[in-house]
């Protein structure tokens, strides 16, 4: 499903070389769920961004689905992200002058999903993480675990083949976080690929596969 | 050290109301360590934000250091928070304009501190949170584990008498999160009042009290 061959990832600043990811080769099956830990700065973002089509890798190859991604332009890149890949950021990156229910909503927009069935599937991801009577908060309106529950249903909204999540629990108390674990994992044997970071060893223990970061380098992995 | 008085908060939206705290009381001693805890949305930021004097109740009272602060204007405010409280926000507030070394530095140029120990300060704490090779980083060209240090360090740059620390360790590994954890414990020995919210029951069995917010209220409270 996910391909990288020698992915390398370096920011110059100046005369310095950052190396955010150096040489990573790893391949995720469709229906794998796999989670990815690692120390702070240690290039977990990094490598979940550019699988997820999000960034381009400095050196190296990245197939999704068997195709080449650096064989498309930015438009098709694009297109292939919104049908294909739901991605939940660390930080949520939601809009701010959005509610809750827009931000939810937008990349089905994008889709060209008509407007009853957007409404339909907004309202049905408001439920299932308790954000019903949230839904017209901006999130400057909302708490911190309230935006990550936004930023993880709208992940959802497009019905995604792969799923990233970068880090979905750490705003949230063990009762939310159980309920966003129990839906990827519903997801994954839906035959839906999951790839999760986490510092959480309960989230980790979900994986069929752990792979462990260090300086921007794979240097472990367990299989369940 | 800090006293709440029936603290109320009341968010009006149209026709709607949010009570984000619903009739709060709490003191808390000086040199105590006291911890937060609840579900996503319960009010612990918002209770964080007014004992930090960074918001003011709807109705009741806020007594920092005996002074009640609702008969201190804006200013004043402003400078009793930059001498006497360090907060760490639970998305962090980092200036994105300005390096890791700025956004610790900045609350030192407020407090009037000479350059010469500005620099000797930020350079410690750079040191304390692995952050030496990240100095001349921005925000953006951080990890979120890094910008999470970068925010802790900078409310302990100005030596303040109360730490409010809004979930420190959610975006950090476990080793990252010891060290921030270690952190407040030798502060709090020093005798610095800390207050921290989390979710995570590590954290939390630092404390020599815990309370339990649900819905703008306090349901619990454990004593050591
Ligand atoms: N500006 C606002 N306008 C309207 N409602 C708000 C506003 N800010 C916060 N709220 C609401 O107040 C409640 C308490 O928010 P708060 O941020 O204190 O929760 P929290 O306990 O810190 O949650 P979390 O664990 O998710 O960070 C939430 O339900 C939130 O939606
Ligand atoms: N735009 C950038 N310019 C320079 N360095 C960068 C940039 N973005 C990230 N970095 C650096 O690349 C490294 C990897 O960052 P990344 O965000 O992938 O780490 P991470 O493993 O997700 O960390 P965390 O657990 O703290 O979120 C970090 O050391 C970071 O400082
Ligand atoms: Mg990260
Ligand atoms: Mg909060």
């Amino acid at each position: 499903m996910i391909k990288l061959e020698e992915v390398t990832k370096v920011y110059r600043m100046g005369m310095e070389e950052v190396r955010a990811l150096d040489g990573v080769t790893l391949w995720v099956d469709e229906g794998e769920m796999l989670v990815i830990m690692g120390p702070s700065g240690s290039g977990k973002s990094t490598l979940l961004h550019i699988m997820g089509c999000l960034d381009r890798p400095t050196e190296g190859k990245v197939f999704i689905d068997g195709e080449d991604i650096s064989r498309l332009n930015d438009a098709q890149l694009a297109r292939l992200r919104n049908s294909t890949i739901g991605f939940v950021f660390q930080q949520f990156n939601l809009l701010p002058r959005m509610t809750a229910f827009g931000n939810i909503e937008l990349p089905l927009i994008y889709a060209g999903i008509p407007r009853k069935e957007r409404i339909r599937r907004v309202k049905t991801l408001l439920k299932r993480f308790e954000l019903e009577d949230r839904a017209r908060h901006r999130p400057g309106q909302l708490s911190g675990g309230q935006q990550q529950r936004v930023a993880i249903a709208r992940a959802l909204a497009n019905e995604p083949k792969i799923i990233l999540a970068d880090e979905p629990t750490g705003n949230l108390d063990t009762a939310s976080g159980k309920t966003v674990i129990e839906n990827l994992v519903k997801l994954n044997k839906e035959g839906i690929t999951v790839i999760v970071v986490t510092h959480d060893p309960e989230v980790a223990s979900i994986g069929h596969r752990i792979i462990y970061l260090r300086d921007g380098k794979i240097v472990g992995e367990e299989v369940k």
